[in-house]
């Protein structure tokens, strides 16, 4: 869940730019 | 394409049919409006939906992105205070009626599933005077147990807000910046107040005053 | 230059720097300020400083350490390996500033400026060479912004020390143009060897000089863009021309204080007219403090 919205509804290459960290 | 993340036992059709689990719309006990409840045949408990919708929020759901970051939460909630919106309008007519004649809803067919909640008749003691005839028995509206019932829900309420240390004084930007010591100055009956208020987002406007006169 | 340190963690910045010449910490010493890699939109910015006692400063001059930007990459790999050779008198350390750390510092709620940033990177560096025991008695610097304002701030943070700051100082002072050619040989090697944290395939590494108006780096700055993440973070996202193409390839997105917020609040008089059911009560403030509503619909 992001602290922003996205505009958008569309894939998106998540595992390739996103490393969720604690 | 709008994508959604839920629980096993509610996205396969069939899983969701062996657990019981339905989505129903019935009457929010307080406007009177459709909302949407959750109900669990196998459990024979009802959920409230409730929505997180705060601004600017979306959801990355595995290779997707999807924009608004709703998340639905379902909590248990007592079957009484919806009954209770059939009850009071029966109770008008000052007569016992049986309750499959009470509960009946053309706007909100699926109100006949409250009448299958775990141990309803207990229930029902809480809120109405009976009567038994020929083995069935005819239930009518009481006013005075009803609002003896709300007040121990107030009070249940207030140990509830105390234990989770919920800030009941001033009103605060936003609980989440809120540091704990303050919550200790929070008065008595501050915490009725606040307890008040919660329960009577779900009972009608008139039964809300008659609880504060209580 | 071993930048393994860099590899590991491209997206904050590290600290490289040789071993203090002991005859730097006896004798008087002139130390030289500069960067590489201030204009391109993509890969680290690297600030260094070099420094030798002032008795040696004619070997540096023998080294031919002439005006770095008139030197080939190669010449400067060579240069750089002759002063590695002699650092029995020579010493250097850089600030490697991720793009990362560029974009946030800049993009921040509270704005970090490029310059700002520059300046406080070679008030760093000169610190870390006192720190060494480094006897540091002059200091010349190539400006960043305007060198009266920077030479006061240098010179009232560092008393005692001589300091000159100057547009050209890499061609007028050999310490000045050796720490450029430390600092260009790292940032060309930082951005050869960069590692991309992002799993992108087809990444061609063939992204040119970084430069924005070079054609191949636009040409891989289109090629590259993501809608919804961007760029790799080898770009500096707070650079005009990334943001050019982030304003026409990518989705837009809304954050909790951003400027939209405004907007959305004098829609917020208008909607009063507009009465919202006869006697829809708003929910109690347990619920609206944590953004929760009923479900009216799924």
């Amino acid at each position: 869940l992001l602290p922003c919205e996205v505009l958008a509804n569309r894939p998106a290459p998540v595992q390739r730019f996103f490393t969720p960290a604690i | 394409l709008r994508r959604k993340v839920e629980a096993e036992c509610l996205k396969d059709a069939s899983k969701k049919m062996k657990g019981g689990l339905m989505f129903i719309k019935l009457a929010n006990p307080c406007s009177g409006e459709g909302a949407i409840y959750l109900f669990s045949m196998c459990l024979k408990q009802l959920f409230e939906i409730k929505i997180f919708k705060e601004k600017h929020h979306s959801w990355f759901i595995n290779e997707s992105v999807q924009s608004g970051g709703l998340l639905h939460f379902a909590t248990p909630m007592d079957p009484l205070f919806l009954l209770l919106h059939y009850l009071i309008k029966a109770g008008k007519e000052e007569k016992f009626q049986p309750l499959d004649q009470v509960v009946m809803d053309d706007i909100f067919p699926d109100c006949i599933l409250l009448l299958k909640v775990l141990e309803l008749e207990k229930l029902l003691h809480h809120v109405t005077d009976e009567k038994e005839i020929d083995n069935k028995k005819y239930y009518k509206y009481s006013k005075e147990k009803t609002l003896k019932w709300l007040g121990k829900k107030v009070n249940q309420t207030v140990a509830a807000l105390k234990a989770n240390h919920v800030s009941v004084g001033a009103r605060v930007q936003s609980a989440a910046f809120f540091s704990g010591d303050q919550v200790s100055s929070d008065k008595e009956e501050d915490y009725i107040r606040y307890a008040h208020g919660l329960i009577s987002d779900y009972i009608p406007k008139e039964l809300s005053d008659n609880l504060s006169k209580y | 230059m071993d930048l393994s340190e860099l590899e590991k963690d491209n997206t904050g910045r590290c600290r490289l720097s040789s071993p203090v010449p002991a005859v730097c910490r006896e004798e008087p010493c002139v130390l030289g300020v500069d960067e590489a890699g201030r204009g391109p939109v993509l890969g680290p910015m690297v600030y260094a400083i070099c420094y030798c006692p002032q008795s040696r400063l004619t070997d540096l001059e023998a080294l031919k350490v002439a005006d770095s930007k008139t030197l080939s990459e190669n010449e400067r790999d060579r240069l750089f390996l002759k002063m590695e050779e002699d650092r029995d008198f020579v010493g250097w350390a850089l600030d490697v500033l991720s793009p990362n750390l560029i974009s946030t510092s800049m993009l921040g709620r509270v704005k970090y400026n490029l310059n700002s940033l520059s300046h406080d990177t070679a008030s760093g560096l000169i610190q870390y060479a006192l720190d060494q025991g480094v006897n540091v008695t002059q200091v010349f610097v190539d400006t960043v912004g305007l060198a009266e304002t920077y030479q006061e701030r240098l010179q009232k943070r560092f008393p005692d020390i001589t300091v000159t700051v100057k547009a050209k100082a890499d061609a007028l002072y050999p310490v000045v143009s050796a720490a450029s050619i430390c600092a260009k040989v790292a940032r060309d090697q930082a951005v050869k060897s960069w590692q991309f944290v992002e799993k992108v395939q087809d990444l061609d590494a063939d992204y040119g000089s970084g430069y924005p108006n070079d054609p191949k780096t636009k040409a891989w700055l289109r090629k590259h863009v993501e809608p919804v993440f961007g760029f790799p973070q080898l770009v500096r996202f707070s650079w005009r021309t990334a943001q050019a193409i982030l304003e026409k390839e990518a989705e837009g997105v809304t954050w909790e204080d951003s400027a939209a917020e405004e907007q959305e609040g004098s829609r917020k008089i208008t909607s009063y007219f507009q009465s919202e059911g006869p006697q829809a009560r708003p929910p109690h403030r347990y619920f609206q403090e944590r953004g929760l509503e009923s479900a009216t619909a799924l």
